[in-house]
């Protein structure tokens, strides 16, 4: 059986890292406050 | 191979504002009391595929009170939101709604609305008219004083009082209660109420037969009243009462 973390820990070394200046998209929902929050 | 699930629409796509703007005119166009509400944020937006160019949509919406009562003509787009001082109302919807072959219609709509906190408003201004219940008797008061004000010196049809859109009451530096109401057009000229006011029936519900009254009355440090109705029909607002406050200022 594949423990836990080894599934981590793989998953951390494919990840593969953003470039230098890469800005995630702003999340979709909620979107824009058109006049205030209360 | 089946059609892939359409991409996931975020909150501030063109396609969520449409249909966010189709579920605020049919919240509009189907109460009956209080304001117009405008969009303020959509919250969240979910879209369900049921066949070829047919989706269900689920919106959760953030709403906020305008200055437009509900049977007023004007244009939403003409509506001001109430500011964070005047105590604004927020309301909140979950709306489902189809979307066939492009069009999309609203399935069903819930909202609910409340009033902002008032200790979010005394922290901001402290000295702000915070809205009342409606029936505050000091509410109840005012719009008493200001209907009767109004139809003893109109040179218009008797106006009754169809609901109170709304009551804040401020304290300092002066007592003042503002009051809001909506109203509509009997068949009797006020003269002919002042002798039988019972016989004074509402006019059949056509839109320029309703109106509505903003009323202010001072209660410290001197009295003093306002009223002001205008009929959306016609304007039949009277002279400023302050003019003839003489008649009112004890």
């Amino acid at each position: 059986p594949v423990r836990k973390r080894a599934v981590a820990e793989a998953a951390q070394h494919d990840k593969v890292p953003h470039p230098v200046g890469f800005v995630p998209p702003p999340p979709p929902c909620p979107g824009k406050i058109r006049y205030f929050d209360i | 191979v089946p059609a892939a699930p359409p991409a996931p629409l975020g909150c501030d796509d063109p396609e969520s504002e449409a249909a966010a703007e189709v579920a605020v005119n049919y919240i509009n166009d189907h109460s009956h009391h209080g304001y117009k509400f405008a969009l303020n944020t959509i919250k969240d937006i979910h879209v369900v595929p049921q066949g070829p160019n047919n989706y269900i949509i689920f919106l959760e919406l953030d709403l906020l009170e305008t200055k437009c009562p509900i049977l007023s003509p004007t244009p939403l787009a003409n509506c001001t939101v109430r500011s964070f001082a005047e105590h604004a109302v927020e309301g909140d919807c979950d709306v489902k709604l189809k979307k066939l072959d492009g069009t999309v219609s609203v399935v069903a709509s819930k909202c609910h609305s409340h009033a902002d906190s008032s200790e979010d408003i005394r922290q901001i201004c402290p000295d702000c008219p915070l809205l009342a219940s409606l029936n505050n008797t000091e509410v109840l008061e005012a719009v008493s004083a200001a209907l009767n004000d109004f139809n003893s010196k109109t040179t218009g049809p008797y106006l009754r009082l169809l609901e109170i859109g709304r009551g804040q009451i401020q304290y300092h530096p002066a007592h003042i209660v503002a009051v809001e109401f909506a109203v509509g057009a009997t068949n009797c000229s006020a003269e002919e109420a002042k002798v039988n006011v019972g016989a004074c029936q509402l006019l059949p519900e056509d839109q320029s037969n309703f109106g509505f009254c903003t009323g202010t009355m001072v209660k410290r440090p001197s009295q003093d009243l306002n009223v002001d109705c205008q009929l959306y029909g016609h304007q039949v607002s009277t002279q400023d009462i302050v003019l003839l406050s003489s008649q009112d200022t004890s």
